[in-house]
C-alpha cells in the first residue's frame, strides 16, 4: 500500500 | 539517518541499559514498575514482527533484536530473578485502561487495515502511554532513586529527539508519518512534568521526591 510509510525507524 | 534519529536511538538504548544495570548491580528492582516493563515488551514484540518479513539494514535489525532482548531480560529480572524485591504493592496502575482504548484506536486509525500494520499502530499508541504505570508508581511512593530518574530521562529524551528527527525528515526528505508524530508528541508531553523535576532537582544533586 503506497499510503503506508516505510518502517525504517525504531 | 540524521543526528537526531541516531542520538534518539542511542538515548533509548542508554535508558534500557541503565535500567538493566541498575537492577543487576543493586540486585533489586525496587521502585521499578513491572507493569510498564510488560507494556514495553509488548510494544517491541508487536512492532518488530517485521523482523520476520523484511530486512531494512544491519543497524535496524541489530537494534530491534537488542531492544527486544533487553525488554525480556528486564521482565525476567523483575518477575523471576529479583522477584522478592519487586514492589508490587505500589505498582497498581490498571493497565487495561490503557490496553483497551489503545487496542480500539489502532483498529480505527491506521495506515492500512492489515494484521501487521494494525499491530505496528498498536505498538506506537501503546508506547506513548506505556510509562504511565511507572510515573503513577513514583507519584504514589512520592520518590524515585536517582538512577531510576536517569533511566526515565533518557527514555523521555529519546522520543523528544525523534520529534526533531521527524521535523528534519519532513523538510529534507518530504517524509512524515502522522501516526508516529502525534503519538510521539503525546509521549513526550507525558514526560514534561518529570523533565522539570529532573532538571530542577536531580541535576542539582537532590533526590527526586514529591511534596506529600
Amino acid at each position: 500500500d503506497e499510503d503506508v510509510p516505510t518502517k525504517d525507524e525504531l | 539517518m540524521n543526528v537526531f534519529r541516531l542520538t534518539g536511538d542511542l538515548s533509548h538504548l542508554a535508558a534500557i541499559i541503565i535500567l538493566l544495570l541498575k537492577i543487576w548491580k543493586t540486585r533489586s528492582c525496587a521502585g521499578i514498575s513491572g507493569k510498564s516493563q510488560i507494556l514495553f515488551a509488548v510494544v517491541f514484540t508487536s512492532r518488530y514482527l517485521d523482523l520476520l518479513t523484511s530486512f531494512i539494514s544491519l543497524y535496524n535489525t541489530s537494534m530491534k533484536v537488542i531492544y527486544i532482548g533487553c525488554a525480556y531480560a528486564t521482565l525476567y529480572f523483575v518477575y523471576m530473578k529479583f522477584k522478592a524485591t519487586y514492589d508490587g504493592n505500589h505498582d497498581t496502575f490498571r493497565v487495561e485502561f490503557l490496553l483497551v482504548p489503545v487496542g480500539g484506536l489502532s483498529f480505527l486509525v491506521n495506515h492500512d487495515f492489515s494484521p501487521l500494520e494494525i499491530l505496528w499502530t498498536f505498538s506506537i499508541y501503546l508506547e506513548s502511554v506505556a510509562i504511565l504505570p511507572q510515573l503513577f508508581m513514583i507519584s504514589k511512593t512520592g520518590e524515585a532513586e536517582t538512577i531510576t530518574t536517569h533511566y526515565l530521562f533518557f527514555l523521555g529524551l529519546y522520543r523528544a529527539l525523534y520529534l526533531f528527527n521527524w521535523i528534519w525528515r519532513f523538510y529534507f526528505e518530504g517524509f512524515f508519518d502522522m501516526i508516529a508524530i502525534v503519538a510521539g508528541l503525546v509521549q513526550t508531553i507525558l514526560y514534561c512534568d518529570f523533565f522539570y523535576l529532573y532538571i530542577t532537582k536531580v541535576l542539582k544533586g537532590k533526590k527526586l521526591s514529591l511534596p506529600a
